[in-house]
């Protein structure tokens, strides 16, 4: 009877957690703050693999889900095990005073409470990331967490949350329909950027004929993402530090990136305080040096005269071979041709991109300008919104949108997908 | 140990003792509806009920039966047949997987369950 009931206590919130209900319900509650705290319990460590591989995978299943959620995890190895959010934990039979008991080998393989603990059946043959026998550990702790967060089983295929053990290659990840159950509970990532930028890359298809290809860039503080446009998510496994994938420029609080890309000019540049640098896309790096010898960093007032620093932003039209640095409530117009300011800049941002809706303007401070090769449409970011610059093509289903007109704004998370954030001692 | 040979232990073979139990009966069956929420009837742990309990008890198996069967694209036969024993059978999680349906819904009552003790 004791253990009848405290199996029913599975079904109920741990003491001190908000209250809910049972597994299934659409009302289901989450945890409240955004940053978790977990351990591993050092008197139920696996049999079966090295401490330090448990530690390794469990931190990989939590960074998964918080590359899709705002929610970010930490390990916790010091605090009083009473106020660690998550525990994690190895057990056979009756173990950790949990009422629900193991089977053995075969069928149960792991339980996890509703914001609470997971506990993994040690008879179980658990293996590390690079078997592709026995039981992916880093699966079923994936699943396990979706349990803790308030995910309740589904049938639905390719599903990580799936009731049984489905055997793949050692590589899996959280599809759409599993990041957006999780994004009902703690909602979608969001936040400013200090830059967003398309990079384009030259390639030579196997006929030799050259191709162009871009990839889709988000930075924020010292991290950045790369957007797969055609998966509408960031790629598996970002963000990542600026300092592993940009090397020489500063590792983080990046102003703006502008590349000018003309019949005879290539050059891509970044820009942060009052210097900027420019990017050797060949040997993925800062250039060290410019043409004349001039080392880089150089002073914006150098390269660009008549632009003032620090910015908030900058882009490059290629029609007009104009690139558009903005600062405060400002815009200048730098010809690269002339290597000069237009006689008529600076102006009022609102003047040259005026708001399509009276008041829906981000007026001033932009985070970041940016130019999309896949949408073909030059966007404007400020806080959590976006607004998009007229095209030819909305004039042309509108023709009375004025030229370069702001559409009102929307929320950038609904149209990049999962730029989240993850804890800072989950980047190394 | 636990017996292997191979150097990444792909070939561990857990000790007889050591293994899960197969469903493969009736009341291992009830056991596992009950436990992963897909049934209210209890495991039997003492005397059957005789009589009309018997027979809403089973009424309701089977409908626990095909429950399980739709959620595993099973022909819902409500018959605990090799297919859906192996489904029973297969490595899955320990969290129950559904909430039963309201009572009303329920065309039988569900037998009664045991006391848990004092009423709080």
């Amino acid at each position: 009877r004791v253990r009848s009931k405290r199996f029913l206590q599975m079904l109920l919130p741990r003491p001190g957690r908000q209250q809910e209900d049972t597994w299934d319900s659409k009302a289901i509650r989450a945890f409240s703050k955004k940053t978790l705290s977990w351990r591993l319990v050092g008197e139920a460590y696996s049999s079966q693999l090295s401490v330090d591989e448990q530690r390794y995978i469990f931190r990989l299943a939590f960074r998964m889900w918080s590359e899709v959620t705002p929610l970010n995890f930490r390990e916790d190895l010091t605090s009083p095990g009473a106020t660690v959010d998550i525990k994690l934990g190895f057990g056979r039979g009756r173990h950790l005073g949990c009422p629900r008991v193991f089977d053995g080998s075969g069928q149960e393989f792991a339980h996890a409470w509703r914001l609470g603990d997971v506990h993994f059946d040690d008879d179980e043959h658990f293996t590390p990331l690079s078997s592709d026998s026995g039981i992916s550990l880093l699966k079923v702790a994936v699943h396990e967490i979706g349990h803790v967060l308030g995910l309740p089983h589904t049938y639905r295929t390719g599903s990580i949350m799936q009731p049984n053990y489905i055997p793949q290659g050692p590589a899996f990840e959280l599809d759409w329909s599993d990041r957006k159950a999780i994004q009902r509970l703690y909602g979608s990532c969001e936040g400013s950027f200090d830059t967003v930028f398309d990079w384009i890359r030259k390639e030579k298809n196997q006929y030799g004929e050259v191709r162009v290809r871009f990839s889709t860039y988000f930075f924020r503080h010292g991290w950045y993402w790369l957007y797969e446009n055609r998966n509408n998510r960031t790629r598996y496994g970002d963000p990542l530090p600026l300092l592993t994938g940009w090397r020489g420029i500063p590792t983080q609080s990046i102003d703006a990136f502008v590349h000018v890309w003309t019949r005879r000019r290539d050059e891509r540049y970044f820009f942060k305080g009052n210097q900027y640098w420019r990017y050797d896309n060949d040997k993925d790096q800062a250039h060290t040096e410019d043409e004349r010898g001039g080392s880089y960093p150089r002073l914006i007032s150098d390269g660009f005269p008549g632009i003032p620093s620090p910015l908030d932003t900058a882009f490059y039209d290629r029609r007009q071979q104009l690139v558009y640095f903005f600062k405060e409530s400002w815009v200048f117009a730098f010809d690269v041709n002339r290597n000069q300011v237009l006689s008529s800049y600076p102006r009022k941002i609102t003047h040259v991109f005026p708001a399509v809706e009276p008041h829906n303007h981000p007026f001033r401070s932009i985070d970041a300008a940016y130019y999309s090769y896949a949408h073909s449409s030059i966007f404007f970011f400020k806080g959590k919104a976006y607004w998009k610059v007229v095209s030819d093509k909305d004039k042309q289903l509108n023709s009375r949108l004025p030229l370069n007109g702001l559409l009102p704004k929307r929320p950038a998370s609904e149209k990049w997908f999962d730029v989240c954030d993850v804890h800072t001692s989950a980047l190394s | 140990e636990m017996l292997f040979h191979s150097r990444d232990r792909s070939d561990l073979e857990p000790s007889p003792l050591s293994r899960a139990k197969p469903i493969a009966d009736l009341r291992a069956a009830q056991r596992f509806l009950s436990r992963y929420g897909w049934s209210e009837v209890p495991a039997a742990w003492g005397p059957s009920p005789k009589g009309p309990a018997e027979a809403s008890v089973g009424s309701t198996l089977v409908q626990a039966v095909r429950r399980f069967q739709r959620a595993n694209r099973l022909p819902a036969s409500g018959e605990l047949d090799a297919p859906t024993l192996v489904a029973m059978n297969r490595p899955r999680c320990g969290v129950p997987d559904t909430r039963l349906p309201p009572p009303a819904i329920l065309t039988t009552p569900p037998a009664p369950l045991a006391p848990l003790g004092p009423r709080p």
